[in-house]
């Protein structure tokens, strides 16, 4: 069963802690991306 | 998941994981039994009437419950001593994953828990990325480096070589997020914030437990959201995996809960999630004075010549 | 069970021996693990094989068939993969063609997606650690310095990748980089197929930052927001990017798909990068020519 069981939706999410991040220079630069975050979080949610 | 060596190595049911605990206790006893006649057999001219018997009352090999009193008690040191090396979470549920596992392939009565405690959270230190070297970490456990090198290879070998653990932390995250997408605008979000540290503590009790060999990672953090708030998950899972909510079909709705070809049925998953919870709400704490009369046990099978 | 027959290969931490499963017959290679050389237990290293590859079946990962302790030796039991990319290139008496690339890529981007989507950075994809099977077949190999997806916060070390394959991200000394920088590689590792030299091949870690830039451009904030950031970003020469014209000249056998793929896989900016899906949904692997069977490639 390869169906995801959710949706990645950053705009309905309010992740203090990862938003803050987002904003980060160095994070910015070093290519990090929050939808691959929420992606693992999810993933490991639904696995 | 199910590719996972978690899985494939370390799933059992009840009678699965009970059967394996008797088996290895069995060994142990039967082994230790043995050497016990042998002591005496070698003995025979210089033990009297007495000390033998002092022997065989004493000298009592542990059976399987006693055994995992133990294996509790000293999980529970193997966690307070990575908390308080300040090592991050996940390192903690790893190391106390190592120590459990490790005895569900040996006996303490072969290799007793405080001589392993060490060396698991120094193998999950490596095996997480976060490498302390061995001078760096005895100073700090003050633990001997040579008896904490001495068992990693044992303790790779019971492990079965899976080093990787999922624990239900990152789940735990993703509920999160998934929560505000299916309950969007119907939760408050401080609140979210609060339950979410009170549910990581509640996990790092729950890998105290056989849970995570019955339940996978999500299913326990589940589990653990269950009982912060009952009304809340049940509310999202009803949402989310059986769409029974008062707009039905509102096509936003059903996107947001992303029920594509969706194979949950919800009452087998509340079902898991409630059993999950009772096992988690279980104290696993032993007694002081019992674990002490187990481990002076313990220590006089071993020791017979010390009684 | 198993037998070391021949000695093949030494590497800092394992000494590599062909031998043959017992049961089956099958070739096989074994990993033994040196233990004494590392004060501080096994090795760091060792410890990565085991752990990731204990996770991962994929046709194009190298498969790990067993594992055991011997004369406190560790033993990784390997597929015997008797051939690499890295030999393929170098040897000029192999002529190759632009569908036996699209092959080797295809397979190597499965199993590097593989990983991806297990959340596992390889962190040290080149050449030589594309093996090939005596069917043809590309597998990822040596997992040595493999690592799962960071968590949010956590401090990453850049110096990972050997250097030729190395990210700029990397070489700008990234602490909270992503799968992106196998991605770098990929594309490396695909200009240095066509191309069959090295691409960009720095003589040391500064040499590096030259010859990427040189070849590729130096990135900008415009194109790569906040990349003046890093501390290492100030000292460098400023290049300008080439042009389509001159990337065609430098690899006259791409498509403009091609091209494309290899672009996108070079993009500066990691947030902007192909990730491995994009890379394999693309239209160079949907053009002509087909990719070879692999059994078809000499």
């Amino acid at each position: 069963d390869v169906s995801k069981r959710y949706n990645l939706d950053e705009s309905l999410y309010s992740d203090p802690f990862i938003k803050d991040l987002q904003e980060r220079k160095d994070f910015i630069a070093s290519g990090f991306r929050v939808d691959y975050v929420y992606s693992r979080m999810l993933t490991e949610a639904f696995m | 998941f199910r590719h996972s060596s978690q899985y494939r190595f370390w799933s059992f049911t009840p009678e699965q994981l009970e059967q394996r605990r008797i088996e290895v206790n069995a060994q142990a006893v039967q082994s230790i039994e043995q050497d016990l006649r042998n002591f005496i057999d070698a003995r025979s001219t210089e033990l009297n009437e007495e000390e033998i018997k002092t022997i065989e009352n004493r000298a009592v090999p542990v059976n399987m419950e006693e055994e995992l009193k133990l294996v509790n008690l000293y999980a529970k040191k193997v966690q307070t001593i990575a908390q308080r090396l300040n090592l991050p979470t996940e390192i903690v549920a790893t190391s106390i994953t190592f120590f459990r596992r490790f005895y569900l392939e040996n006996s303490v009565m072969k290799i007793e828990p405080k001589a392993i405690v060490l060396t698991t959270i120094f193998l999950a230190c490596k095996s997480e990325n976060y490498f302390i070297g061995i001078d760096s970490f005895c100073e700090k456990t003050r633990g001997d480096k040579e008896q904490v090198l001495k068992y990693e290879f044992p303790l790779l070998e019971s492990l079965k070589f899976s080093l990787l653990s999922h624990h239900p932390y990152r789940p735990l995250h993703g509920f999160f997020l998934d929560i505000q997408a299916v309950l969007h605008g119907k939760v408050d979000l401080s609140y979210m914030g609060h339950i979410y540290d009170r549910c990581k503590k509640r996990i790092t009790d729950a890998l105290l437990t056989d849970a995570v060999y019955f339940y996978s990672p999500p299913q326990i953090t589940l589990a653990v959201l269950m009982l912060e708030d009952e009304a809340l998950t049940t509310r999202y899972l009803e949402l989310k995996f059986h769409g029974n909510d008062t707009n039905q079909g509102n096509a936003e709705d059903e996107a947001s809960r992303g029920n594509g070809n969706v194979t949950i049925q919800l009452d087998k998953l509340m079902k898991i999630v409630t059993n999950c919870s009772k096992l988690i709400e279980k104290p696993t704490t032993v007694p002081v004075e019992e674990a002490k009369s187990i481990a002076a046990r313990l220590y006089f099978c071993q020791n017979p010549d010390d009684l | 069970e198993y037998t070391k027959e021949r000695k093949v290969g030494e590497g800092t931490y394992a000494v590599v021996y062909l031998g043959t499963k017992q049961s089956s017959g099958r070739k096989i290679a074994v990993k033994e693990i040196k233990t004494s050389e590392f004060k501080d237990g096994l090795d760091m290293s060792a410890i990565r094989e085991v752990k990731y590859l204990q996770e991962i079946q994929h046709e194009n990962v190298i498969e790990l068939i067993d594992i055991f302790l011997a004369y406190d030796n560790l033993n990784l039991v390997l597929e015997f993969l008797p051939s690499d990319l890295e030999k393929v290139i170098k040897d000029r008496s192999i002529l190759f063609t632009p569908a036996d690339i699209k092959s080797w890529m295809l397979m190597t981007l499965r199993g590097v997606h593989h990983c991806h989507r297990n959340f596992i950075l390889h962190r040290d994809l080149k050449p030589n650690n594309l093996l090939l099977s005596p069917e043809g077949i590309i597998k990822v190999a040596d997992f040595g310095l493999a690592r799962t997806f960071p968590s949010a916060q956590e401090i990453l070390t850049s110096n990972v990748v050997t250097r030729w394959y190395r990210a700029p991200e990397l070489l700008f000394g990234a602490k909270h980089y992503t799968s992106a920088v196998d991605i770098w590689s990929a594309g490396v590792i695909f200009a240095e197929l066509m191309l069959r030299i090295p691409y960009l091949p720095g003589q040391n870690d500064v040499d590096q930052i030259e010859v990427t830039f040189r070849a590729l451009g130096t990135p900008t904030d415009a194109d790569w927001p906040d990349v003046s950031f890093f501390s290492a970003y100030n000292k460098l020469q400023i290049y300008p990017p080439p042009s389509r014209e001159e990337l065609r000249r430098r690899f006259i056998a791409a498509s403009e798909n091609a091209l494309s793929f290899l672009c996108g896989m070079l993009t500066m900016n990691p947030q902007k990068r192909w990730n491995a899906v994009e890379c394999l949904e693309s239209d160079y692997f949907k053009e002509a020519p087909a990719p070879s069977d692999p059994f078809s490639i000499k």
